[in-house]
């Protein structure tokens, strides 16, 4: 779950 | 990294140096909504907050710390260096009316409840309708310089290239982030109309101006 919101994008 | 969203990235890159360089040139920021850029400097805060707790990659960091760097230069420009150029009379909308609700949303809505967490979202759902003080100035005065037009394009074509980005990464990443697809789609859909007149005007070598 964490990954699908990990915020690697700007 | 997908080809869309370096694309993306780097559409954002290019927005900023050309209204940097507008101004710098000019020595003047007629036609900037300040509003905008204070909501836009407020995104970028807000957002790279994790500077501090994560690390992504070096290309990552420094483009977080260039876009905070330069959403403050560019205030600074605005109410400082070029002030008496600023056109405060056109630039009459009023942030609170969308700082307040986003921020309620923020709390309201997001993946996880946290500090952080809502301080990312909050940002994500400003940076959706940052733009709103620019469009109703451009309204306003009924017309954009070219060179703001262009800032304004580069600035479009960041998010709907991120919409392919997010199209790809669902496809061949199984990433999905709604809240992101969401603002980001919300973000777009407000371009929809400039994107109309810049195609049909500026790049046939018209001034953007709208009808009276």
């Amino acid at each position: 779950k964490a990954d699908s919101h990990s915020h690697d994008e700007l | 990294m997908n080809v869309f969203r370096l694309l993306g990235d780097m559409s954002h890159l290019l927005a900023i140096l050309i209204l940097l360089l507008k101004m710098w040139k000019t020595r003047s920021c007629a036609g900037i909504s300040g509003k905008t850029q204070i909501l836009f400097a407020l995104v970028f805060t807000t957002r790279y907050l994790d500077l501090f707790s994560s690390f992504i990659s070096i290309y990552n960091t420094t483009m977080k710390l260039f876009f905070i760097a330069s959403s403050y230069f560019t205030i600074f420009l605005m109410y400082s260096k070029f002030k008496a150029t600023y056109d405060s009379n056109h630039d009459s909308f009023r942030m609170e009316f969308l700082v307040v609700p986003v921020g309620g949303l923020a709390f309201l809505v997001n993946h996880e409840f946290l500090p952080l967490e809502i301080l990312w979202t909050f940002s994500i759902y400003l940076e959706s309708v940052a733009i709103l003080p620019q469009l109703f100035m451009v309204s306003k005065t009924g017309e954009a310089e070219t060179i703001t037009s262009h800032y304004l394009f580069a600035l479009g074509s960041y998010r709907l290239l991120y919409i392919f980005n997010w199209v790809y990464r669902y496809y061949f990443d199984g990433f999905f982030d709604l809240i992101a697809v969401v603002a980001g789609c919300v973000q777009t859909i407000l371009y929809c109309d400039f994107f109309y007149l810049y195609i049909t005007k500026v790049l046939k070598g018209k001034k953007l101006s709208l009808p009276a």
